[in-house]
């Protein structure tokens, strides 16, 4: 007499994989750009 | 890059499908244990948070009536203003005819507009529900569609459809060991005494006891923010992103198990469980300050055991006996 209902679970944002790989990148690049803004010619 | 952004990355959510109407008309909802409302989008609906999902034509439906009540529903989430009818409903093959419920005209945006689902199944108690109507679960007990006042919920880590909600009874293949059952201290949320919270030794939480809700439409674990505010502190001292709940992943391993101590039963929530993996490098802190809004459940500290809590225990919520039964998901 059980009534079993399936559940689906999911991120709120479907970008979510997307924006994981920005995310990534923009840390990848972080320590170079902070390293160019002691460069006052490339800021 | 705000933090803001990365914040809605993890707020996963579960849902499922019920019918309304005849012919039925297919709806993805949230089974939210707190709340007692039920409603979905109205065809009427132009707010960009309606565009987005599935909404209810009454004029499709032979059985629809409306009821030219006006409503407003508020969640941690958003809001939605509206206008209730009654219409069959449909869960699995569970069948409810006149159940009345809300038909959103106008919903906030934000969250409301990005979750997958269309409306909201609220499983709390009827006193939380708009006066003068009678919540799905109470109808299905009263008019006898179910065998025992019951229902529980499995909700699994993996994306794939083994989540579940059952009405009518228990599957004790869901859990591992003994289900504790815990009394319900006030019939309104699904809400019971908690005396500790610790991590390491030290209390963090619930020094003088305190009580918790359980609620699946929560995704994290939520409690006062001054209190949030020193857990963070203590387990992420060097937060990365200018955010005190990201945290570099190689510190999962370091950090405490929360141990938290209901009914005289202590539950463990390890850190890979409150700690949700963003990436490969960067993870998120699934605490959450804000329960202090809650000034009418009769204690000064509440805590809420979202998603992160009932991944780690299943749950069972006993309206015959109004008690809670958690036992370690299998």
């Amino acid at each position: 007499c059980i009534v079993k209902i399936p559940l689906t679970k999911m991120k709120t944002m479907q970008e979510a994989i997307r924006e994981k790989q920005l995310l990534e990148d923009f840390l990848d690049e972080q320590p170079h750009s902070l390293s160019q803004h002691s460069d006052p010619d490339k800021k | 890059f705000s933090s803001h952004q990365l914040k809605n990355f993890q707020n996963a959510v579960y849902f499922g499908t019920i019918t309304i109407g005849t012919p039925p008309q297919e709806f993805q909802v949230n089974f939210d244990t707190g709340s007692s409302d039920l409603w979905v989008p109205s065809v009427d609906c132009q707010s960009p948070s309606c565009s987005k999902h599935k909404r209810f034509d009454p004029q499709k439906s032979t059985t629809f009536q409306p009821l030219n009540q006006k409503i407003e529903l508020v969640y941690g989430s958003g809001s939605m203003k509206g206008v209730l009818g009654s219409d069959t409903i449909q869960i699995g093959n569970l069948v409810i005819v006149n159940q009345i419920f809300g038909l959103s005209q106008n919903q906030s945006s934000g969250v409301l507009e990005q979750v997958p689902y269309d409306g909201i199944l609220g499983l709390a108690y009827p006193s939380l529900a708009i006066q003068g109507t009678t919540p799905v679960f109470d109808n299905l007990k009263n008019r006898e569609v179910i065998s025992e006042p019951v229902f529980a919920f499995y909700l699994s880590s993996r994306p794939e459809n083994i989540s579940t909600v059952m009405f009518g009874g228990v599957d004790h293949t869901y859990h591992k060991g003994k289900l504790q059952w815990i009394p319900v201290t006030q019939a309104r949320f699904w809400q019971v005494a908690m005396s500790s919270m610790t991590m390491n030794g030290n209390v963090v939480g619930c020094s003088q006891g305190c009580q918790a809700v359980v609620d699946t439409g929560t995704s994290l674990l939520v409690g006062p923010t001054h209190l949030v505010t020193d857990i963070l502190k203590l387990i992420n001292p060097n937060p990365i992103l200018n955010d005190e709940q990201m945290l570099s992943c190689d510190a999962i391993n370091s950090l405490p198990t929360l141990l938290l101590t209901i009914n005289g039963i202590v539950y463990p929530v390890p850190p890979d469980y409150y700690i949700q993996r963003f990436s490969e490098r960067i993870c998120f802190i699934s605490f959450q300050g804000g329960t202090e809004i809650l000034k009418n459940l009769g204690t000064s500290e509440t805590w809420i055991l979202g998603d992160v809590f009932l991944r780690l225990y299943f749950s069972v919520y006993d309206r015959g006996n109004n008690r809670i039964g958690l036992a370690p998901a299998a």
